[in-house]
């Protein structure tokens, strides 16, 4: 464990509070996408699962248990108590485009073939672009309140820190996960808009809005 | 290992 990734983790704990902190103090799911949360809940229930399997730390153990919990809570806030919140209508993104290409790249690419190994390349695969619907729900809306901003803000570096964590591991442990790597850098690169929006606008004190 | 990537990580 290194420092890249020790805080990578803690950006993406954080990343998780920010977002349970906005659906209480607004009262509200307003302007987030189920779609990425529900494709959040199929990235941490397929990947996992092994949870059951290996036993890597304690931390790890909590982590995965943390994620898998937290991100079925959204669910439930988003499709129960806060349901009358979510407007479906401006959730567009058509999901089953990044589902079929996603399960076929882990069949094409995985470490091992057995059902565990497929089912965590196709985790990989698929959180490099669960993002997606909720980019594309704020291009879509043009403007975001700013704690939601933060959520975003905070998940993107936690995929930032981890592309200087597999440098350091290349260099200290001299293992490279080729899978992880590239996916993992393809889901940055996702960022780079928002990110250039959110340094711009909201860390300026301005409202996160994009040019009609 | 290399082969089975970076299991540790999240």
């Amino acid at each position: 464990m290194n420092l890249f990734r020790f805080f990578g983790d803690m950006s993406h704990l954080a990343s998780i509070l920010i977002l349970l902190y906005k659906i209480h103090a607004t009262r509200s799911v307003r302007g987030l996408s189920f779609k990425t949360q529900a494709l959040y809940v199929t990235v941490f229930v397929a990947r996992y699962l092994d949870v059951f399997t290996e036993f890597v730390s304690v931390y790890n153990t909590l982590m995965k248990i943390f994620f898998i919990s937290s991100s079925c809570f959204v669910l439930y806030l988003m499709k129960g108590r806060y349901r009358p919140t979510n407007d479906p209508s401006i959730d567009t993104f058509r999901v089953e485009y990044l589902l079929g290409p996603c399960a076929l790249l882990a069949l094409i690419f995985h470490y091992r073939w057995s059902f565990l190994e497929v089912l965590w390349s196709f985790s990989i695969f698929l959180e490099s672009v669960a993002i997606l619907p909720q980019l594309f729900m704020l291009q879509r809306t043009g403007e975001a309140e700013t704690i939601t901003t933060h959520y975003l803000a905070a998940l993107g570096a936690y995929r930032a820190l981890y592309i200087p964590n597999w440098i350091y591991r290349y260099w200290s442990e001299d293992v490279i996960d080729p899978i992880a790597v590239t996916a993992g850098i393809v889901q940055t690169a996702l960022y780079l808009d928002f990110f250039y929006v959110y340094f711009t606008k909201v860390l300026q004190g301005q409202k996160f809005e994009l040019p009609a | 290992g290399t082969e089975d990537g970076h299991k540790d990580e999240l």
